[in-house]
């Protein structure tokens, strides 16, 4: 994945099984970003992988004043990165069992 | 350690804690 400057995390292990799983997501390098940054703790949610977007997460970060609005596009995309990692991993757990 | 909760009016609930520690060592 790219390295945007916003690190995306699993916040809870993941069985693999789980619809919505928990995440954690903090910057990790503000340069990279345009909007300034008030917050510099790590932003935990749930997320769930069948049914949701990362770019409309990213705007509820950035509509409860976490971010810019300028700097919604790179959280949607450290969002998608991750969620695309762990979607991987699962299909590739399964195929492995099978 | 001191965390915060902001809910979106969708209701999404984001809870804000310190960066985990051993990132921060990372960098």
């Amino acid at each position: 994945a790219e390295d945007t400057g916003v690190r995306v995390e699993l916040a809870e292990e993941d069985d693999g099984k789980k619809a919505s799983i928990a995440l954690k997501l903090w910057v990790e390098d503000h340069k990279k970003l345009k909007g300034k940054y008030k917050e510099s703790g790590a932003i935990e949610f749930t997320f769930d992988l069948e049914k949701e977007v990362p770019e409309v997460v990213a705007q509820e970060m950035v509509e409860s004043g976490f971010f810019h609005e300028s700097d919604a596009k790179t959280v949607g995309k450290s969002i998608r990165d991750r969620v695309a990692l762990i979607k991987w991993r699962r299909e590739r757990t399964v195929s492995a069992a099978v | 350690s001191a965390t915060a909760q902001v809910v979106h009016s969708a209701g999404r609930r984001f809870i804000v804690s310190p960066v985990p520690e051993a990132r921060l060592k990372e960098q």
